[in-house]
């Protein structure tokens, strides 16, 4: 019950932030998809926990969209950006339109917003398929992403990310993501261990 | 508005927030 006291949305927050921006690699987002038992069904599902974005060098260039195509997707991502700040803000006209909803919004941001509406049955998908196993999963380069036997990767790859984690940890699994190509590491791993150890009845 | 999960609500928050810090910290001026 302690333990479950402390996993509350506060907390997983500043993992996942104590996380991201502790480490050595440059880490563009991290999420915590957390399991749970449809009891009507009996079907298993891994869905939004918590997310923290970081973002990536991509944020930092100001590309505007030079052919009609991708003019016409950050016109799609700009509406629904705006839709889902008059969501949390209370409806329409709720708070002034300003920078936030109206600036380009890059491909990493838009994956992690997709993430948000994602989530994976009966082991489906790489995060489903690592809580399965109960084994991580690290795909580093953009190759191997391509090739991986995931929906999710290859939209990762599409949008820009070149590595994807994800480890079972306590009643989910973590899932890191990276512009970079960042290799397995073990210090990585531990410092996981540490700080996502649910069953330790220390704050971190 | 209230079909939208607190997790989402939250995180969807957070991440408009920290979006406005960095584009405060892109602006030329």
């Amino acid at each position: 019950p302690l333990a479950a006291a402390y996993f509350n949305q506060e907390t997983l927050q500043q993992r996942l932030l104590t996380l991201i921006e502790g480490a050595r690699e440059t880490w563009t987002y991290a999420i915590f998809w957390q399991s749970s038992v449809d009891v009507a069904s009996g079907v298993s599902l891994l869905g939004w926990g918590d997310g923290y974005y970081k973002g990536c060098e991509e944020d930092k260039r100001k590309q505007k969209a030079t052919n009609p195509a991708a003019a016409a997707e950050q016109d799609h991502r700009k509406r629904v950006l705006r839709e889902l700040n008059s969501l949390i803000s209370g409806g329409a006209g709720g708070s002034s339109p300003d920078e936030t909803v109206e600036e380009e919004v890059t491909d990493t941001e838009w994956f992690f917003l997709v993430s948000m509406t994602q989530s994976f049955v009966n082991g489906s998908g790489l995060p489903g398929q690592a809580f399965f196993a109960d084994a991580p999963n690290w795909i580093a380069g953009a190759d191997r992403l391509a090739l991986a036997p995931c929906e999710r990767a290859r939209q990762a790859r599409e949008l820009g990310l070149q590595t994807m984690v994800c480890v079972p940890v306590g009643t989910g699994v973590l899932e890191l993501g990276s512009t970079d190509v960042i290799h397995q590491s073990l210090e990585l791993m531990n410092k996981i261990r540490v700080l996502f150890n649910f069953n330790s009845f220390e704050i971190p | 508005n209230e079909d939208l999960p607190m997790a989402r609500k939250k995180s969807l928050q957070r991440f408009f927030e920290k979006r406005k810090e960095r584009l405060t910290a892109l602006a030329p001026y």
